[in-house]
């Protein structure tokens, strides 16, 4: 909630609250996938591949709102805005550079709160297929949800035609993001 | 002395995300 510590903390003890923060995160991402029509229908194992796979991109999608780009800020959940410069030089380098790129390309979208939701249900489903035994399903899931998403966006911009493809072209970017950061490394206190 | 367990980020998503199911069988 904040990048700040107090004196007294250590680097270890903020570095130890920064890994925390994941923990809630990828909790909220595992019910909102079960929101998703039809992804419970998927066998167990599949539901679980996916999200191992995909958690990360959908958070990633979720802390856009976060980053100004044109500002280069990031408001943390205490309501604090900090820039990217003071976040540097607290270590939190290469990750919130890509961040802040990949949110202003798809900020510059103007998604509505409604098509940011099914996108990043469609990001889910669309994650690594590596590990997934009934792929015919989830590929059917997959056409579903993008289906709508075309659906849903086309008809509120009609004369827009460009929109849908170039948020389709952050699926990439976000499996890039994932390659490039996922196995950053964060450190828990054992007790 | 702390001692501390160091995952990477994917690791820590898969982690939670089978507890979670584990739970809720």
């Amino acid at each position: 909630s904040c990048p700040v510590a107090p004196a007294s903390r250590s680097s270890q003890e903020v570095w130890e609250s920064f890994s925390q923060c994941f923990t809630p995160a990828v909790k909220e991402v595992v019910e909102f996938a079960k929101s998703i029509p039809g992804f419970q229908m998927l066998s167990q194992h599949d539901q679980v591949m996916l999200l191992k796979s995909g958690t990360f991109q959908v958070l990633m999608v979720r802390f856009c709102s976060l980053f100004e780009p044109k500002e280069r800020t990031v408001t943390f959940l205490n309501g604090q805005t900090y820039s990217l410069a003071s976040l540097r030089a607290l270590g939190m380098g290469s990750l919130l550079d890509a961040m802040f790129d990949f949110s202003e390309k798809l900020g510059s979208l103007g998604l509505e709160q409604d098509e940011m939701a099914l996108f990043m249900a469609v990001v889910l489903v669309s994650a690594d297929r590596s590990g997934i035994v009934e792929v015919g399903a989830v590929e059917q899931l997959q056409e579903n949800l993008i289906k709508a998403l075309r659906s849903l966006i086309t008809s509120r911009r009609p004369d827009d035609g460009t929109l849908f493809p170039k948020l389709l072209l952050r699926l990439p970017d976000l499996r890039t993001l994932n390659n490039q950061h996922s196995e950053k490394l964060l450190a828990f206190r054992i007790d | 002395p702390k001692t501390h367990r160091v995952m990477t980020l994917a690791d820590h998503i898969s982690h939670i995300i089978t507890q979670d199911f584990a739970r809720n069988q």
